[in-house]
C-alpha cells in the first residue's frame, strides 16, 4: 500500500489536507479578486456608489468552507448520477474519488464543478474497464460530448496521472472471510451476509467525505464494521492481534496465541525448538492503536453531515457572481 | 512479503457468492479458482 | 526537464522519441501519446499504461520517469531500452547459452511476478515487450492491454494477447480466465528461446487451435475439466499430446527440469498450470548452469 499511488500522493493528515485547500483557495480568492478590481477600474466612471456597494457585499469570493460545500454537494450528485447511470459500484467509487481529489488542487471559483461531474464518471467508466463510447455516454447522461470531453485532460493531470484507486469494498470481503476463520463456528453467517450489505452502502457514503485522505482502506472498514457491530469487531481484532495470552480458551479459537506460547516457552529458556516462522504470524499490528485509529474514524464519519440544497444554491450563487461581477 | 497477515482457508469459509461460481461451467473451464478472489480480498484488507 | 531528438518508433496510438533527461544526462524514451485520434478523449491503452506503470516499481517492469501534459499531447517518459527479445531471437549472429536463456527467464518471472502480485494481468507478453536495459536487464514493457485482475462476477473480453502467445483458454473464448494467460505467454517464449524459431505461429484464429493443439495435443475433459463446453469445441481435430520422448527431440538442447517448466507453463489446464511462484521456485533455476550475469551477456 505504501508504494501505491493512493499513498504516495492522496494521503494526507488532517492539518496537511486543510493546509492544500487553503493554498487552492487563496490562490483564487487572489484571481477573483485581481478580477473584480480591475472590473471597477474599468468601470468607475460608469459605475453608481450604490452598485459598488452591492459589488464589496455580494461579489466577495468564496470561502474555503463555502468551497468545500459545494464539493460535498456535488460529490453527491456525481454519486446519485452514477447510480442511476447502474454503474458498478467500484466505478461509482471512483468517479467520487476522481471528483474530490481534482477540487483538492482546483478552486470551484476556477472550475464549476458541475462542469466536472459527467467528466470524472466518464474518465472512472474508462479507468475501471467499463468502456462506454463518450457519444452513449453523453446520450445517458444528457449531456454532450465537447462538454465531457473537454476537462478530461485536466482532470487526468490534476489525478496526476494515478488512476488506480483501492477502495474499501475489497477489504470488507477479507474482512468478512477472516472474520469467518477467527471467530469460526461463533459467528451467525446469516447476520454476518447483513451486515456486510449495509456496510458496502456506508462505504460508498465514507467516500463523500475527507476519510478517504486519513484513513487507509482497510481501517476505514474496520471503522465501519465496527459502526455496525462494534462487539463483533473488538472481540475479532482481540483474537487476531491481541498480545496477551487467556489461558481459558481453547485451541482453535487460541490457534494465533498457541504460537505464541510456544515461542514464549522458548524465551523461558524452554528447549529451544525450531518455531517454523513461516507459520508463526507476524503480529506487528498494535492492537491498541489500531482500536484509537478507528475510533478516530468512526468519530469523523459520525460527524460528517451533507449538504442542504439551499446551502449549495447560496454557495453556488455567491460563486457565480463573483466571477461575473458586470452581471451582478 | 514473507509474513502475510492472513492464511487463506476456505474450508471456514461461507461465501455464497463466490462458491456458487466454482461450480459453473464457463468459469472451471476460464481457469477461475477461488483462493485467487480469496488471497486478493484478504491483501487488500491486510495491506 | 527533457530532449526529445529523434523519431524511433510509431505505434497505433502513441509516436516515441529518443531523448535525454536534462538533469542527469540519461537517455530517456519519451512516449508521446496522440490524443486526437481517439474519438472517446483519452485512449484506453494510454489509460491503462499510465494506471499500471503508476503502481509499478520493479527492476523488472520498466520504469516511468515523468509524465506530463504538452501541446494537447500526452507524454509518458520511460527509461530508455535499446533493444528487445524478439531482436536477439532473430539476429542469428547473436549466440546465446543456455544460462543466458536462463537468466533471460529468471528476469522476466520476476518482472511478471511482481505484476501479478498487484493484481494486474500484462496481456500481451511477448519477446518484443520484453525490452533490454544497457547493462542487460529484461524489463517488462507495454502495459496498454492490462487491466487489473477482475473481481468475481466481472467478464473480460478474450480478444487479447498477440495471437502466437494467446492461452488456449482466450483462444476457446473465456471470460473469467486469470494469470495464467501471462503464464502461457512466457512459456511459449521460453520455447522461443530455445528453439530460435516462433514456436506456435498460427496464421490467424482458428489456424492457432489448430497449431497448438498440433503441438501440445488436443485437451479434453479429463486433464482440464469442462473444456468441451467451450463453443466449437466439437469442431477440433484431436491431437494426442506429445510424449516426454517426443518433446526431447524437439528440444533437444533442454535440460529434464527446462522441459518440466516448459510443460507446466503450457499445461493446457489453466486452472492447474504453474503461477509465477512455482515457476520462479522450480528445479530448473536451482540446477547448472546458473543464470548469467544479464551485464555478461552480449
Amino acid at each position: 500500500y505504501r508504494h501505491s499511488s493512493q499513498f504516495r500522493m492522496w494521503s494526507f493528515t488532517e492539518k496537511n489536507l486543510r493546509e492544500k485547500r487553503k493554498k487552492t483557495n487563496e490562490r483564487a480568492i487572489g484571481t477573483i479578486n485581481e478580477k473584480l478590481r480591475k472590473f471597477i477600474e474599468d468601470n468607475k466612471s460608469s459605475l453608481t456608489e450604490e452598485e459598488l456597494q452591492t459589488l464589496r457585499v455580494k461579489a466577495s469570493p468564496l470561502s474555503m468552507e463555502e468551497e468545500l460545500q459545494l464539493i460535498n454537494f456535488y460529490s453527491k450528485k456525481v454519486q446519485v448520477i452514477a447510480q442511476h447511470l447502474n454503474l458498478p459500484t467500484e466505478v461509482i467509487a471512483t468517479s467520487i474519488t476522481f471528483f474530490r481529489r481534482f477540487f483538492l488542487d482546483n478552486s470551484v471559483m476556477e472550475f464549476d464543478p458541475k462542469n466536472l461531474v459527467h467528466t470524472t464518471i466518464f474518465l472512472a467508466c474508462k479507468s475501471e474497464n467499463y468502456f462506454i463510447s463518450v457519444d452513449s455516454f453523453a446520450k445517458k447522461a444528457k449531456s454532450n460530448r465537447e462538454a465531457i470531453l473537454k476537462y478530461e485532460f485536466k482532470l487526468v493531470e490534476s489525478l496526476k496521472f494515478s488512476l488506480l484507486n483501492h477502495h474499501p469494498y475489497k477489504p470488507l470481503h477479507g474482512f468478512f472471510l477472516d472474520i469467518q476463520t477467527i471467530l469460526y463456528g461463533k459467528v451467525d453467517l446469516k447476520y454476518m451476509g447483513q451486515i456486510y450489505d449495509r456496510c458496502k452502502k456506508k462505504i460508498t457514503d465514507a467516500l463523500l467525505t475527507d476519510i478517504v485522505y486519513l484513513f487507509t482502506p482497510p481501517q476505514i472498514t474496520l471503522a465501519i464494521i465496527s459502526m455496525e457491530d462494534e462487539q463483533l469487531i473488538s472481540r475479532y481484532l482481540e483474537l487476531k492481534f491481541g498480545k496477551d495470552i487467556s489461558n481459558n480458551t481453547d485451541d482453535q479459537e487460541n490457534g494465533v496465541n498457541k504460537e505464541v506460547k510456544e515461542v514464549n516457552k522458548e524465551e523461558e529458556g524452554g528447549v529451544p525448538e525450531k518455531v517454523d516462522d513461516k507459520h508463526e504470524p507476524q503480529n506487528d499490528i498494535e492492537l491498541n492503536k489500531l482500536l484509537t485509529i478507528i475510533s478516530q474514524c468512526v468519530d469523523l464519519l459520525e460527524k460528517s453531515e451533507s449538504v442542504t440544497t439551499d446551502d449549495a444554491k447560496r454557495v453556488a450563487a455567491k460563486n457565480y457572481y463573483c466571477q461575473n461581477p458586470s452581471i451582478l | 512479503d514473507l509474513h502475510q497477515r492472513f492464511e487463506v482457508d476456505e474450508t471456514k469459509y461461507n461465501d455464497p457468492l463466490v462458491q456458487e461460481l466454482e461450480k459453473r461451467k464457463d468459469y472451471i473451464a476460464s481457469g477461475f479458482r477461488t483462493d485467487f478472489i480469496y488471497e486478493r480480498v484478504l491483501t487488500e484488507a491486510f495491506m | 526537464n527533457y530532449t526529445k531528438e529523434k523519431k524511433v518508433g510509431e505505434g497505433t496510438y502513441a509516436v516515441v522519441y529518443l531523448g535525454k533527461q536534462l538533469s542527469s544526462g540519461d537517455s530517456i524514451a519519451v512516449k508521446e501519446i496522440k490524443t486526437s485520434e481517439f474519438k472517446d478523449g483519452l485512449d484506453m491503452s494510454a489509460i491503462r499504461e499510465v494506471k499500471y506503470l503508476q503502481e509499478l516499481n520493479h527492476p523488472n517492469v520498466i520504469n516511468l520517469i515523468d509524465i506530463f501534459m504538452a501541446y494537447d499531447n500526452l507524454n509518458l517518459v520511460l527509461e530508455f531500452l535499446p533493444t528487445d527479445l524478439e531482436v536477439v531471437i532473430k539476429d542469428k549472429n547473436i549466440l546465446f547459452t543456455p544460462a543466458d536463456i536462463k537468466s533471460w527467464m529468471l528476469m522476466t518471472l520476476r518482472g511478471v511476478y511482481h505484476v501479478h502480485r498487484n493484481f494486474i494481468l500484462h496481456r500481451d507478453l511477448k519477446p518484443n515487450n520484453l525490452l533490454i536495459s544497457p547493462d542487460g536487464l529484461i524489463k517488462v514493457a507495454d502495459f496498454g492491454l492490462a487491466r487489473a485482475v477482475p473481481g468475481p462476477r466481472e467478464m473480460l473480453t478474450s480478444n487479447v494477447v498477440t495471437r502466437w502467445y494467446r492461452a488456449p483458454e482466450l483462444l476457446f473464448g473465456a471470460k473469467h480466465y486469470t494469470y495464467a494467460v501471462d503464464v502461457w505467454s512466457i512459456g511459449v517464449i521460453f520455447a522461443e528461446l530455445m528453439l530460435r524459431i516462433p514456436y506456435l505461429p498460427g496464421q490467424d484464429d482458428m489456424n492457432q487451435m489448430e497449431v497448438t493443439f498440433r503441438a501440445l495435443g488436443t485437451p479434453t475433459d479429463k486433464q482440464w475439466p469442462e473444456v468441451s463446453s467451450f463453443p466449437g469445441y466439437n469442431k477440433l481435430q484431436i491431437y494426442p499430446s506429445p510424449s516426454r520422448d517426443e518433446l526431447r527431440k524437439r528440444f533437444i538442447a533442454a535440460t529434464e527440469s527446462a522441459l518440466t517448466l516448459m510443460e507446466n507453463m503450457l499445461m493446457m489446464n489453466p486452472q492447474t498450470r504453474w503461477n509465477t511462484i512455482q515457476c520462479l521456485e522450480s528445479e530448473y533455476f536451482k540446477e547448472l548452469p546458473a543464470p548469467s550475469d544479464p551485464a555478461d551477456i552480449n
